[in-house]
């Protein structure tokens, strides 16, 4: 998977 | 998760708590935005979409959590609250919503990581948070005697944007493939937002005088 795809930031 | 981010996120944490303390405690809202803390609730909810469709882990959904239903329950004292409502500086909060709202969501229509309803409002969260801030700095502009517990709120605001900056510049070189245009530029252009504040609030800190800004 992208990195960029996954949102884990607030 | 790194230090930069961890620190980020606390200091966020601890600007809703100041901001609650001086609602829930002191029943006052002077000198808080209104339309600031609205936009922010705004923020969450279109963000935090994702609640519903990815676990990314227990910290996040959490913190998640906590900021939306801190942020509404904010925007809810201010405006029903019998006693809090009463301080809100509504003459001098003018700032419009829509100015701001607009122009972020047709951003977002264009400007997105993939053209879906829900990276269009995540996309739309980020611009919207960027400039979310603005009217409280106006606000705080006119305010003539802004008391320590608003200066330090914006201040905490200010410095969890900041720490965010270190967290993507640390994550940029430890990780492989991470790359986030959007929320990097929106991030620094947010935290130049602050630069003026931070000027006038350190030397305030230094002089050991009250802060206030120039108009």
């Amino acid at each position: 998977a992208n990195s960029a795809s996954i949102k884990d930031e607030l | 998760m790194n230090i930069f981010r961890l620190a980020g996120d606390m200091t966020h944490l601890a600007s809703v708590l100041v901001l609650l303390l001086k609602i829930h405690t002191i029943k006052s809202c002077a000198g808080i935005s209104l339309k600031t803390q609205e936009l922010y609730a705004i923020t969450f909810a279109t963000r935090y979409l994702d609640l519903f469709t990815d676990y990314i882990s227990f910290y996040n959904t959490v913190m998640k959590i906590i900021f939306l239903g801190s942020s509404f329950s904010i925007v809810w004292y201010m405006r029903r609250h019998k006693v809090v409502r009463r301080s809100y500086d509504r003459d001098q909060d003018t700032f419009r919503h829509f100015f701001l709202i607009l122009p972020c969501l047709l951003l977002a229509t264009f400007i997105n990581e993939k053209l879906t309803a829900k990276e269009v409002l995540w996309a739309f969260s980020l611009y919207l948070e960027a400039v979310a801030i603005l009217p409280q700095l106006v606000l705080l502009q006119r305010t003539r005697n802004i008391d320590n517990l608003t200066g330090q709120y914006v201040f905490l605001l200010g410095a969890y944007r900041a720490l965010y900056i270190l967290n993507w510049i640390y994550r940029y070189f430890t990780e492989a493939r991470y790359v986030h245009w959007i929320t990097w530029i929106c991030g620094v252009v947010q935290t130049l937002l602050y630069a003026d504040f931070f000027y006038y609030y350190f030397q305030s800190w230094k002089k050991n005088v009250k802060l206030e800004l120039p108009a």
